[in-house]
């Protein structure tokens, strides 16, 4: 890690911090939500208590903004630079800025957040089946009234549950209109609008009038982005007109002809020759909470790191599941010192939400319901939990078809199902009471489904729910001089090898005996291998030797045909 | 077989990225960030040299330091990224 040249940090520990103005792309409660959670990644780890203001002067003033924003370094338009932070201190000092010429979601592309309907203001799910067809984006299908609705379950047919998306048709942020939604036509200037626009203002922020008349009641707001609506460019808010006309060609999808940058782009109207006006394609965007974070990083002091896998890194990177490193939590606490004693409540989102007399806007007869307010869910990161957080593991091994990572009395399982998600942890003692916290290695037998566990000198066998042991592992025929068996290793005829030091047995099972021959030398039988594995498990036909955080794996060839980390490679992290 | 693509490069109304060349990229990236910055002393302006800062951006990024613009290195300058120069200035 790194801190500004001189140290910088805040002189206090109760940290305020501003929430300016928000973004188009996602509703406000959940951009408070995101930079909530991003404060508490940081508050986790130190003694910061983080308090928003809704006016005057905070220590981090946080805001959206585009290109030239009011500060020397302006924003480049969509990717490349995704926000700047300053280090603490007075004014500009300790601000965060948000470049909104990206498309900001949750990282994992649109997040919207429904209103009204009857989901209590759930988020949409994609894609969703209506009358028989799939949906990926909001629609308007089934509906008279033009409001872009959708699913909250994967099944509108089944479930019948159902929310309003963004649109100016519903609402508008900031402004002077306390919410209220667009009124079309307006008047501006003299002049009639039908949708919202960017005249009048040089921040290219789309607003409309909340009257029908602009110059006379001067009540306007900002229209929120709808899911299907394009990001900048010159007609960001708008929707992809399909087919388009450019250079001559037709085009029914978006492209990235005409761009060296490969990024897709479309017409919003159809003939791009002619109008000039385009903007790119919604993709997964960027996750807020994520740059957030390394943003507030900066505000409280933290340079960037050189390490790839901490937050301070200066690149991007999408992590669904985060945790903070270990490098920036040592950044952090060589600033301000580690946190103790019980958190702070965290701070609350903005509840308010305008009401809507759904008689005006709804004509469905579905159930209407107002958005409940929302509470900020900030759930602990307890790092003890966390697999992708365990720098080593005492035990890998397959049992049941499942991978299974032991730790310290825990375990989790990666299913070979559900694209492999890792679930836990499970305390080892509900599911093996007979069993040590730690266990050094364990294996199944692949005849009798029985389920070996090492600990130390001792082993222990279960079936099903029965167990034997401890029994001492010069039972097996091990000498006795081993400290503990590191790893285990199905080689099928119901023989396993058994790993310690330097040295390999191999069991037979049947006999509980070890065969003759052995031990053997591990490198001998296994060249190109660690010699200190602290970890060796056969898991989808090849045998992974673990030394500290990565994994030598050997094919049946017995060729080393890849290195690489437990974490991303085995675990997913 | 469809003769392949003739890629007409446009420029954008309002585009803030425009095509430029790799090296401009490069000069670019290694000014905005610091790596390349100017130094001062005692009133004599002078460049890192453009090796040294590549060398230096490939150190930061964990890339092989060959102080040559290759692949790897114009990939990570085209990702996404926080705006704060990763050399104080």
């Amino acid at each position: 890690y790194q801190t500004f040249e001189g140290d910088l940090k805040w002189d206090h520990n109760d940290i305020t911090y501003r929430i300016i103005n928000y973004s188009p792309d996602m509703e406000s409660s959940l951009i408070d939500d995101a930079f909530a959670r991003a404060f508490k990644v940081w508050r986790d780890v130190t003694p910061l208590t983080f308090t928003r203001l809704f006016e005057g002067t905070a220590d981090i003033m946080i805001s959206f903004g585009k290109a030239d924003h009011g500060d020397p370094y302006p924003f480049d338009g969509k990717d490349g630079l995704l926000a700047h932070a300053y280090p603490p201190g007075e004014g500009v000092q300790g601000d965060a800025h948000f470049d909104d010429d990206e498309y900001w979601t949750l990282g994992k592309g649109p997040a919207v957040k429904t209103r009204y309907g009857n989901a209590d203001g759930a988020m949409c799910h994609f894609p969703f089946n209506f009358e028989g067809k799939s949906y990926t984006t909001c629609t308007t299908d089934g509906r008279s009234d033009n409001l872009p609705w959708c699913a909250t379950t994967a099944d509108f047919d089944k479930d019948k549950k159902y929310g309003f998306c963004p649109s100016e048709l519903l609402y508008t942020f900031g402004g002077n209109a306390d919410g209220a939604k667009c009124v079309f036509p307006f008047i501006f200037l003299g002049k009639e609008y039908d949708s919202c626009t960017t005249d009048g203002r040089s921040d290219e922020y789309r607003w409309c009038a909340t009257t029908d008349n602009f110059d006379k009641d001067i009540k306007y707001g900002f229209c929120p982005s709808r899911d299907t609506a394009v990001i900048g460019g010159n007609s960001e808010g708008e929707p992809c007109h399909f087919p388009f006309v450019f250079l001559g060609e037709t085009y029914d999808a978006c492209t990235s002809e005409g761009r060296g940058d490969g990024k897709l782009w479309c017409s919003t109207t159809d003939n791009y020759d002619d109008d000039k006006k385009w903007g790119f394609c919604p993709d997964k965007g960027y996750s807020l909470f994520l740059v957030a974070a390394h943003e507030f990083g900066h505000a409280l002091g933290l340079d960037h790191s050189n390490i790839r896998d901490a937050l301070m890194y200066p690149m991007y990177s999408y992590v669904e599941k985060f945790s903070l490193h270990k490098d920036d939590i040592e950044g952090i606490q060589f600033l301000y010192g580690s946190g103790t004693g019980p958190g702070p409540t965290p701070p609350q989102p903005e509840t308010t939400t305008p009401y809507i007399d759904p008689e005006e806007t709804v004509t469905t007869k579905e159930p209407q319901t107002t958005v409940p307010t929302t509470t900020t869910t900030t759930r602990p990161v307890d790092p003890t939990k966390d697999a992708c957080n365990v720098a080593e593991f005492d035990a890998i091994t397959m049992i049941e078809g499942e991978l299974h990572f032991f730790k310290a009395g825990l375990y989790w399982k990666k299913s070979s199902r559900n694209a492999g998600v890792v679930s836990g942890p499970f305390p080892i003692s509900e599911r093996w009471p007979a069993l040590p916290a730690v266990i050094d290695t364990a294996f199944e037998d692949l005849l009798t489904k029985k389920l070996y566990f090492f600990s130390g000198t001792r082993f222990w066998v279960y079936t099903g729910k029965s167990v034997l042991g401890p029994r001492s592992i010069e039972k097996l025929g091990l000498p006795n001089n081993i400290q503990k068996i590191e790893g285990a290793v199905q080689r099928g005829n119901g023989k396993v090898l058994l790993f310690s030091g330097e040295n390999v047995w191999r069991l037979n099972v049947k006999d509980q005996n070890i065969d003759q021959g052995y031990p053997r030398f591990t490198d001998v039988m296994f060249g190109g291998v660690p010699n200190d594995s602290h970890d060796v498990f056969l898991y989808k036909g090849h045998i992974y030797f673990c030394r500290d955080r990565f994994y030598w794996r050997m094919n049946s060839r017995k060729q080393i045909d890849r290195v690489g980390y437990v974490k991303y490679d085995v675990l997913n992290c | 077989w469809s003769h392949p693509l003739k890629s007409t490069f446009v420029t954008f109304p309002s585009d803030l990225v425009r095509n430029i060349s790799d090296s401009q990229l490069a000069e670019n990236y290694l000014k905005k960030f610091g790596y390349l910055q100017t130094e001062h002393r005692s009133g004599f302006q002078s460049m890192v040299s453009t090796n040294k800062a590549l060398k230096r951006m490939q150190r930061q990024m964990g890339l092989e330091e060959t102080g040559v613009l290759d692949k790897a290195t114009l990939d990570v300058m085209k990702q996404p990224r926080c705006g704060v120069p990763d050399v104080a200035n």
